[in-house]
Formats: C-alpha cells, structure tokens, sequence
C-alpha cells in the first residue's frame, strides 16, 4: 500500500464514522 | 474567520486533547460545548483508534511537523468530498486526540507546546473548512450541544 493509500483509507475510515455519528447518537448519550 | 471563532475552537481542541491525555487543567471551567465534545468525541475515541491503528502504525508520528503533515493531508481528503455535518466535525477532535497520543508514545514525554501546536491545528482546520457550515447550523452552542447532549 503505497503512503497515499494509507491517508485515503484512513480519511475514509473517519469520515464513515463520523456520518455513522451524524445518524446515530453515540452509546451512553441517551 | 473571526479570532473570536478560532479561539472558541482553539479552546475547544485544548481541553478536549487535555481530557484525552488525562491532564485537564486545574481550576479551569469547561463551557458546555466543552463537556459535550469530551462526551461524544471519547465515545467513539476508541473505534477511531481501533480502525486506524493499523494504518498509522506505518507512519512514525515522532513530531509535531509529521503530525501536522498526516493530519491535514487526511482532512483534506476526509472532508474532500463536501460533505459537512456535526458527526465528522467531531471526527476532526478525535483524530488529534489519537495523533496527539501517538506522539506522546512516540516521544515518551509530550512537549507542552505540542499539545498546544495540534490544538492550534484542530482549530485552524475546522473554522477554515467548516466555520461556515457550523454557524449556518446553529454554532456550537445552539447546534452541536443541541445535538449531542444527554438526553
């Protein structure tokens, strides 16, 4: 995996969490 | 950008690395949204460190220039796509709290003005690229505290 691959993967990684968050209020906040 | 804006955010970024560092300042009294982004930011600290570690663990985060670096050529992408809500914002606070951590590991001992320097560099990030979204979506106050507090 070449260094760009690693920043993309973990730019997507972070976004996919962050829109997971946006749908759902995180465990122990209710 | 306003300084007043950017101090907010700065602010926000310190107290929020302090809390993941374990080292918050005495005396100091949290705002709302302060408590809120400790809340919601270190529920989902650890899945950001468990889903990113393997890929991190190719870069060696040994100061604060390499941590500057990742963070922002990640954000651009993260946020490359134009997508701006409340969940990657707060996304924007956890990736320092893991660089932050990262380079703590790193360097046995953290410089106190590198704690400094990432929340200079959360803060400069989100209101640059999202400064305006936050306030046409209520601020941090109205918006984000509105969002995500306990219920």
């Amino acid at each position: 995996e070449s260094e760009e691959d690693l920043i993309q993967n973990l730019a997507r990684q972070l976004a996919q969490i962050g829109d997971s968050m946006e749908h759902s209020i995180p465990p122990g906040l209710v | 950008m306003t300084g007043c804006e950017f101090e907010f955010t700065r602010e926000l970024a310190q107290d929020y690395l302090q809390h993941v560092l374990r080292a918050p300042q005495p005396g100091s009294s949290p705002s709302e949204a302060s408590r809120v982004l400790r809340s919601v930011a270190s529920s989902v600290q650890n899945e950001v460190e468990r889903r990113l570690e393997p890929c991190l663990d190719n870069f060696n985060v040994a100061s604060v220039e390499t941590a500057r670096a990742i963070f922002s050529r990640v954000m651009e992408q993260e946020f490359g796509d134009g997508v701006v809500n409340w969940g990657r914002v707060v996304t924007v606070f956890a990736f320092g709290g893991v660089l932050t951590k990262r380079l703590l590991r790193e360097r046995a001992a953290l410089d106190p003005d590198a704690c400094k320097q990432i929340s200079h560099l959360i803060a400069e990030f989100v209101v640059s690229h999202t400064g305006e979204w936050i306030r046409q979506n209520g601020g941090w106050e109205h918006g984000f505290v509105k969002k995500f507090e306990p219920r």
